[in-house]
């Protein structure tokens, strides 16, 4: 059965889409099938996956918009068995052009789940979502099986986490039932500051088990990389930012059969 | 005249709210009477400058909503000349709530021009923009004189501001002729990385004079100051984020006379 895991949280820049990138290739290593749907009007996971803005001609607009279906708008990228479906501004309209629309929360759910013989068969795929609970956002929770919440390890993330529980509880009571939390990252951890600790050791106490094992540092291949167009796995496969998301992806890839 | 800027990026954690409240606390300690708008859902710079959630009763939400005058959302601050027009989750549905209202761009823009004997008088208005390009940011870019730009010292973050500068081009066609650039901030810079100082060169060589000559440096002790509801203008007085951010506040208090 194909797993639908969207990256989520409304908090800026806390490595939403480096974590949806390497996860993502990550996961192509260990032998899945893996689709990158970006569905952040800033493209950056299209970006970070070398597809150039002008090959960017059908998108994850068109998919939401139905203008496309999902063989349509997937593109291969250098690394075998990963797959990105890109994104461009034209979505950032998305919000206001599909608010009458009846099934404005499903679009996403519906186009994912298509079948049929020209479908391209995937394993895993990942949502990179845009910084905000708008519809784009939403989509992506009522389509997913799980959701993954990148936590940076800074003070201003932490407040964000509440609220985004609470839209994940209000989305599962009302359009997806099935919807769990696949885990909670740290991401950026500087084990020079006490800050990071501090955050850690404050998310581990409220969340428990949600906490990933792995831990994301900071660590500078992993934002040089995508001016290389590739994940951090190929571009510096001995940092340690390329260590952590492999780690990653085994702790991931273990509850799927792929270890 | 009072002057509006507003602190714009859609492209999330670029140090849009931690410019807000250290600006605005700078340019307070230099003689301005401040006045910080949190425009955005997840209310960091409310939190920021100390106004804990169950205080929020009238908000920038009520504002927008027309249930409030400007009068009945500023509140003071520990910091002498600095108020807050604090923000909460209500704005998150700002956007669907107005999507059928005629004067949804014009709103704020109406909202902080009123005039009259219970108005409060001030010199200079910032307003914290959320990490998108949606109605609350456009209300922001319709009613503010100038627009200040933060940009991390990332990759990522680059590829956001063409798009940026287009919206705002956008902005000054449609609703707002007089809007213009106050400037583009460099963020969270670390000389010690050769990444930070290619974006540095990059944006000085495309954008010239509009790069301020001050640079926010990485700085810990400016992460740590929100844990504590305060600036890091107070936080740690000789930290070099501290230094900084006075700088900033120096370079835009001598455009308005107050230096
Ligand atoms: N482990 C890390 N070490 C160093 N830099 C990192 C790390 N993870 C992410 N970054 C950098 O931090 C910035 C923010 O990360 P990213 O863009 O992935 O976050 P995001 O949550 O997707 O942002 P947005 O909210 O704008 O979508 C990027 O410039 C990225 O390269
Ligand atoms: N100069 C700096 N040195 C160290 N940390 C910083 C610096 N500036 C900002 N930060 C930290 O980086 C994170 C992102 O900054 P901030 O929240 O101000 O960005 P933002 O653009 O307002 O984010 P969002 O897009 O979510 O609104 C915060 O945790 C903040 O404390
Ligand atoms: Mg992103
Ligand atoms: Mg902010």
């Amino acid at each position: 059965k194909m797993r639908i895991i969207a990256i989520a949280n409304q908090k800026g820049g806390v490595g939403k889409t480096t974590t949806a990138i390497n996860l993502a290739a990550g996961l192509a290593e260990l032998g899945a099938r893996v689709l990158l749907v970006d569905l952040d009007p800033q493209g950056n996971s299209s970006t970070g996956l070398g597809m150039e803005p002008e090959r960017r001609v059908r998108t994850s607009y068109d998919l939401l918009m139905e203008n496309a279906d999902l063989a349509e708008v997937c593109f291969s990228t250098q690394l075998e068995r990963l797959s990105i479906c890109p994104a461009n501004s034209d979505l950032s309209s998305a919000d206001l052009e599909l608010f009458t629309s009846e099934k404005r929360s499903f679009l996403l759910r519906d186009a994912l789940r298509q079948t049929g013989a020209d479908v391209p068969a995937f394993d895993l795929v990942l949502i990179d979502c845009p910084p905000s609970l708008n519809l784009l956002t939403v989509n992506a929770l009522v389509a997913c099986d799980s959701v993954l919440v990148p936590l940076q390890a800074e003070f201003f993330a932490l407040e964000g986490l509440s609220q985004l529980m609470i839209s994940i509880r209000e989305i599962r009571q009302s359009a997806n039932p099935e919807l769990r939390i696949e885990g909670v990252l740290m991401t950026m951890v500087d084990n020079r500051n006490n800050l990071s600790q501090l955050v850690e050791s404050d998310a581990r106490d409220t969340l428990g088990d949600l906490v990933f094992r792995t831990i994301i540092p900071r660590n500078v291949r992993v934002s040089e990389a995508p001016s290389y167009s590739q994940p951090v796995l190929t571009y510096d496969p001995q940092s340690k930012g390329a260590e952590a998301y492999r780690q990653l992806a085994r702790e991931v890839g273990t509850r799927y059969g792929f270890v």
